[in-house]
Order: C-alpha cells, then sequence, then structure tokens
C-alpha cells in the first residue's frame, strides 16, 4: 500500500467499518455485500471482460446483453430475492454498464404489478419472469417530455371488437428514448391517451406486443429502432417507436384502477397520481444513485490527492500532499459531505416509497401526493448535486482526472441523465413547487399539516 | 444578531432552522408572487410561469432542508459508534455550513441570518474543513467499494496510483504497433510533399 494512504489511514479518529455498517444496515449486510461481490468479481466468466473504453457501441450492447444473460441465470441459481443483494452482485462485475434487462424488472413488471387487474398479472407477470416477454415502458416522445398531459399517442376504444387501436398520428409522437426499447424489447407498456365514446380521458397505460416472440421481428403496424449514439449509457438501446393503429385486446389496457367497459363506457380511477406510480418508484431510487455515484467519485478525488504530491508549502520543504491544501478540502469535501446527505435521504425515501404503496395496495391514497410531490423535488436536487459536485471531484484530480483511467467517465455519463430521464429536472422541481403550494394553502386556512410539511404551519 | 439562533458551536438543530426559515419564506413569496399576478388578472398558469424562477427556488429550499433532516435523523439514532458519530457529525455540520455559505443570499435577504453570522459561518466553514482533513480517507473507504467497481487508476484502494496509470498507458491501441498506420497513410505522404 502506497505509504501515504496507509499513513492515512492510521491517523483516523474512527474505524471506517463502523461507518461502513451504518451505511449498509449493519454487519451482516456488510457480510453479504462482500461475498456476494467477491462472487462476482472472482467469476471467471466474467473477470476477463474487455476494458469498457476500447469497445464500440455494437461490442459494449453484446457485451453488456452477454453479462446480462449471465448474471440473470446465477442470480436464479444462487436464489438471490433481496434487491440490494441482487444489486451488489451485479455492480461488481458491471458496474455503471447498465443491464440489459434493467427496465424489464424495474418498470415493466412493477407496472404491471402495480396497475394490473388480478386477471392482468396472471397473463403477464409469470411470462415476463421467465423471460419469454421482455418489456420496457413507453411514455416519452420525440416532440414531448415530461409534460404528460401534452403526449400525443392515441388509443382508441373500438367497442366493435372490443380493442384498442393505438396509433402514432404525428412524427413528434414517436415514442422516443426509452430505455431497451430499440432492439432489446418484445413488449412495452404504452403510455397512450385513450379515447372512448368521443371522449378523451387523459393518459392510460396500455401493453403493447412490438415483436413476434419466436424470431424477434418486428410486429405489423409496429416501427422500432435505436435513436443513436449518445453522451453515455451505450449499452443501452434507447429506442424510437412508431404504432401505425395497432390493435390491441381491451384487457391490454391496465385496469386496475381506470377502466373502460366493454361498451367503451370509462370509470375513472381515485386518483389520477396513480397512473405515475412506476416514476415516482424510479425517482426515489435515483437519490440513492446520486448518492453511491458522487460516493464512488469522492473515493477517487480523496484517495488520489492524498496520494498525489505537489509543490513545497515552505521553501525548499518536500512537495505537500494535495488534500492538505485548503483549496482542494474546499473543492471535495463539501462533495463528500453531499455524498452522505444523499446516502441517507435515499434511504429514507425508499422506506417511505415502500410504506407508501403498502398503503396504497390497502386502498389509502392519503400520502400519495407527498410521495409524487417530494420524489420530484429530491431527484432533481440529488441529481443536480451529484452531477455539479462529481465533476468538480474529476477536475480536482488534474490533467489524469481526465484520462479514463480515472474512472470518472464511466461514472459521470451514468450519473448525470438522471438530471433528465424520468421527468427534467426543471419540470420536477416546478411539480415539486405545485404541490408545496397547495400545502401552503391549506396551512394558511388553518389545516395542520403531516410530516414532511408540517413546517409550513411555521410563522415567518 | 440575526434572527437565527446560529452561533459558532454550530448547533445542527439551529442550523437546520435556519434551512426551515429560508424554505417557508421562499414558499411564501413564491405563493404570494402567483396570487399577486393572478389577482391583476393573469391566468393560473400565466402567473405559475412568472414566478417560476422563484417557484423553482422554493422546492430547492424544501428539498434542501429535507435532505440535512434525514442526515441529522440518522446521527440522532443510528450510529451507535462513538467515534464515528462524532466525526459524522462534523460532516453533518460542514454539509449544514457549506449549504448557507454557498446560498448565502437567500439566508440572509430577510436578516435571518446577519452578515457577523455569516462572517463566522464562513470562518467556522475553513475550520471544518481541517477537522475532517484526517478523516477524508476512511470516510470514503466507509463506501466500501471494491477496485472492481471503482474502476479507477487514481483512486485504488492500494493507492499505486502511478503505477496503474503507467499500466493503463501501455494497454492503449495506438501501442500495438510502433508506427501508427496514419502515419503510413497521411503523415508521411504529407511531409514528403512539403
Amino acid at each position: 500500500v502506497n505509504p501515504d494512504l496507509a499513513r492515512e489511514r492510521k491517523r483516523a479518529t474512527f474505524d471506517p467499518i463502523q461507518l461502513t455498517y451504518v451505511l449498509y444496515n449493519g454487519p451482516e449486510r456488510v457480510r453479504r455485500k462482500r461475498y456476494l461481490q467477491s462472487l462476482a468479481i472472482n467469476d471467471p466468466v466474467i473477470a476477463n471482460s474487455p476494458d469498457w473504453h476500447t469497445l464500440s457501441r455494437e461490442q459494449k450492447y453484446e457485451e453488456v446483453m452477454r453479462k446480462t444473460v449471465y448474471y440473470t441465470n446465477r442470480v436464479q441459481e444462487l436464489g438471490l430475492t433481496d434487491p440490494e443483494e441482487i444489486f451488489s452482485y451485479w455492480e461488481a462485475g458491471m458496474a455503471h454498464e447498465n443491464s440489459a434487462f434493467g427496465l424489464h424488472s424495474s418498470m415493466f413488471i412493477p407496472t404491471i404489478e402495480k396497475m394490473g387487474t388480478e386477471e392482468q398479472k396472471q397473463a403477464w407477470i409469470p411470462r415476463s419472469l421467465s423471460y419469454e416477454i421482455i418489456g420496457t415502458y413507453a411514455q416519452t416522445e420525440l416532440g414531448h417530455g415530461t409534460f404528460v398531459r401534452g403526449l400525443e399517442t392515441t388509443a382508441t376504444y373500438d367497442p366493435k371488437s372490443k380493442e384498442f387501436v393505438i396509433n402514432s398520428p404525428t412524427l413528434t409522437s414517436t415514442k422516443f428514448w426509452p430505455g431497451a426499447l430499440g432492439k432489446t424489447s418484445n413488449y412495452c407498456i404504452v403510455m397512450a391517451q385513450l379515447l372512448t365514446q368521443g371522449q378523451n380521458c387523459g393518459i392510460q397505460a396500455f401493453i403493447v406486443p412490438l415483436r413476434r416472440l419466436d424470431n424477434h421481428q418486428a410486429l405489423p403496424g409496429v416501427t422500432v429502432g435505436d435513436i443513436g449514439t449518445k453522451f453515455g449509457y451505450e449499452s443501452i438501446d434507447n429506442g424510437f417507436l412508431k404504432l401505425n393503429h395497432v390493435r390491441v385486446p381491451r384487457m391490454n389496457m391496465l385496469m386496475r384502477y381506470a377502466k373502460v367497459l366493454e361498451d367503451g363506457t370509462f370509470i375513472k380511477p381515485d386518483n389520477d397520481k396513480l397512473v405515475y406510480g412506476s416514476m415516482v418508484f424510479i425517482r426515489s431510487v435515483i437519490t440513492n444513485d446520486a448518492a453511491r455515484s458522487l460516493g464512488q467519485a469522492c473515493t477517487i478525488a480523496i484517495r488520489y490527492s492524498a496520494v498525489r504530491r505537489q509543490t513545497e508549502v515552505s521553501p525548499k520543504g518536500e512537495e505537500a500532499q494535495v488534500l492538505d491544501y485548503q483549496t482542494q478540502q474546499h473543492r471535495v469535501f463539501p462533495a463528500l459531505a453531499t455524498s452522505y446527505a444523499l446516502w441517507f435521504a435515499g434511504r429514507y425515501m425508499v422506506d417511505v416509497y415502500l410504506r407508501v404503496t403498502e398503503q396504497i395496495e390497502k386502498g389509502a391514497l392519503e400520502e400519495l401526493p407527498q410521495l409524487h410531490g417530494l420524489s420530484s423535488g429530491l431527484k432533481a436536487f440529488s441529481s443536480w448535486a451529484a452531477s455539479r459536485m462529481l465533476e468538480e471531484c474529476r477536475m480536482s484530480c488534474g490533467g489524469h482526472g481526465y484520462s479514463n483511467a480515472s474512472g470518472f467517465s464511466k461514472i459521470y455519463v451514468d450519473l448525470t441523465p438522471a438530471c433528465t430521464y424520468e421527468g427534467e429536472n426543471m419540470v420536477m422541481m416546478l411539480q415539486s413547487a405545485r404541490f408545496l403550494l397547495k400545502c401552503f394553502a391549506q396551512a394558511k386556512s388553518g389545516a395542520k399539516l403531516p410530516g414532511l410539511v408540517s413546517c409550513l404551519n411555521r410563522p415567518l | 444578531r440575526g434572527s437565527s439562533s446560529i452561533d459558532s458551536r454550530l448547533d445542527l438543530t439551529a442550523l437546520f432552522d435556519a434551512y426551515e426559515h429560508r424554505a417557508v419564506r421562499l414558499i411564501t413569496e413564491a405563493a404570494g408572487r402567483v396570487q399577486g399576478l393572478v389577482t391583476s388578472g393573469k391566468t393560473g398558469q400565466q402567473a405559475s410561469n412568472q414566478a417560476s424562477v422563484q417557484l423553482v427556488a422554493a422546492a430547492n429550499a424544501f428539498c434542501h432542508a429535507f435532505v440535512l433532516k434525514t442526515f441529522m435523523d440518522k446521527l440522532s439514532v443510528g450510529v451507535s459508534d462513538a467515534a464515528a458519530r462524532s466525526a459524522l457529525n462534523t460532516l453533518c455540520q460542514l454539509y449544514a455550513v457549506y449549504g448557507i455559505v454557498d446560498n448565502l443570499g437567500e439566508f440572509m435577504i430577510d436578516g435571518y441570518v446577519s452578515s457577523k453570522q455569516a462572517t463566522m459561518l464562513n470562518q467556522r466553514l475553513l475550520d471544518l474543513l481541517a477537522e475532517i482533513r484526517p478523516n477524508a480517507v476512511a470516510f470514503v473507504d466507509a463506501f466500501d467499494t471494491p477496485d472492481n467497481v471503482l474502476k479507477s487508476a487514481l483512486g485504488r484502494f492500494d493507492g499505486n496510483v502511478y503505477e496503474a496509470i503507467f499500466e493503463y498507458a501501455k494497454n492503449s491501441k495506438l501501442n500495438e504497433k510502433d508506427v501508427a498506420d496514419a502515419y503510413h497513410k497521411h503523415m508521411k505522404p504529407f511531409m514528403d510533399e512539403m
């Protein structure tokens, strides 16, 4: 071990393992995390993977598909079911490379589970879990992003055939950006304007088959493909999708909350926001991702700053550790503090999400607006802070921070898309602000606000 | 002295109180702006647009306070080891103080934090950097990120940075041949011609 780094470890006032236990919820979790990581790291099938930065786009897509298929099988063989354990295992072998089936497990299946009827779950969940169906979630369009009410894709109910006709009426209505849509998925949840009995009943979720299950070719009326190279996320086939009057059965609209009866009558859900439940989950997780990525950037910057020596502090003295310069501390220590702060906030949000969704399952929707309002703002706050500070960490490493050998680029291009996916950050902040204004109005009229927003009862 | 009770001890409750005050004030002002515009004849959407910068600032301040609160809550109940708790407390103070110094205008505009308190916070921020310095490596070691996940020559656990950077350089694909193809294809003809 480098002597400077060894000395740093000796001078600390606490044992870092004690904080590791705090971060990962106890010694048993840490022991298990390390065990699973070592399994993945020492696996010969993955250990000799090529250097990520030397691969072309197509090679990255294929390499990640290889790893994804392999790890999917290994996870089943190992009997892993806890999401945190699965994540630890995967991360050790393909950190910041993104699973090819990520959206299948994080958006497609959970959306059916949360928004589907029992009959619909029976129809699609077992086939999804066995990977006969691989799905994704298509909301964003070429001309429309976070403003979901502006989406143009239509789903017109035909009571004669008892089918929905899903259509992309314009170029700008082409679904654009959804991960794994281009080449990987054979099914998709399409968010579309429901038209029935001459009425627009708002955005609803529809299960749409995209590709034949026997040879993976696109189905009639479906135009689907990859959108091209990007800033990062090169292993993911973010895609476009045009649907030309594609017919799906009535049961393909997810109808746990909103419903369309056989004659075309629309039954409203109790709460409009239930439609966006999957996105709320991802937003809750983004804070965790931001914390972890920023923590990794801090690890690089701080260890390097302890090893790197530059310029004498006193004339003819030895070159000082960069970490001893106040300016360097001022660049990286706030980032370190922020990574810890976001770590705890992220954990809290996921806990809140799980608690609130459990209540929603029981029909109690009171806390949903609070979760929706807060998760939007926190997603924006955390991804902005982490992106900005990660870049500061990179620059604090001087020229070597620019080399791919530093590891920063892989982390950065994996983190910074969080500022725009699952809701562009500025729009997310405005969504959060609208929620706060509603709470503020309630507080002014004398209501006692619950939980997180109770501070708005405070007189100035 | 401002209305805030922040002093050089950097009590977290006092620091959080300032964050909460800032959030509530910004929300109140944004709401007032929207209401004023609606009263003057704008539609709700027009009013929201014309107050949108303030609305974002308000939401941002609320989230900032929320993140600080969850950090404090973790400190108060989730860290049993005294030495680790003490170090983490300093880091939490840094998070809170840096956030105030970085957004000083929003904390001072109504005098809640005074200029004297702001000067003190600026100084204490530098003190906190020095306090954290001996624990910096331990703090990042605590993330327990394996080298295989970090994939960084600079951030290796063993600190053998320069050996790793040089090894990485030697493996560059351009080094597979001593003379690159581009020399024969483009550079040599150009040099001969000149």
